[in-house]
């Protein structure tokens, strides 16, 4: 299959240095769920929500997956095309692709397998009120 | 084997998508 470049933000390359809310360090393979809990707690414009895979289709290139999520208790449908090497943050889990292998072929960051009915860690704006 | 100097470091909201923005009065 044809191989464009990588265009994946570099934060998801084991090692990378996170910084938490608090201040906090960490590399980014070894955060944990409370750490994003943690941080939008203290985070005065962000507030953590979860967001549930109901559908992983094909995208319109070849790397990339269409999900749909089910966000928050509104259960917001939203729409993300990404590639599918593209992490996302399990709760209880941790970092989960479509396509683990390829994942850690190419950030050395393990995966598990991302598959509908995980429940994500996403972020929305807190209300300014 | 050369040490970086200076490693950069990432927020921590980088690595969690935006999903659904909310805007209330």
């Amino acid at each position: 299959s044809p191989s464009s470049p990588v265009a994946l933000p570099p934060f998801f390359m084991r090692g990378s240095i996170i910084q938490l809310a608090d201040g906090e360090l960490k590399r980014v393979e070894d955060l944990k769920t409370e750490d994003f809990i943690q941080s939008a707690e203290i985070s005065s414009e962000l507030k953590i929500d979860s967001s549930t895979v109901e559908r992983i289709d094909c995208g319109q290139s070849p790397n990339a997956v269409l999900i749909q999520f089910s966000v928050g208790e509104l259960k917001a449908q939203v729409c993300v095309e990404v590639l599918v090497e593209y992490p996302f943050f399990v709760f209880g889990q941790g970092w989960s692709s479509c396509c683990p292998d390829r994942t850690t072929q190419l950030f050395e960051l393990s995966c598990a397998k991302l598959c509908v009915g995980d429940v994500c860690v996403s972020l929305t704006l807190r209300s300014l009120r | 084997n050369v040490e970086p100097r200076s490693v950069p470091v990432f927020p921590w909201h980088s690595l969690v998508p935006f999903l659904a923005p909310t805007q209330s009065d």
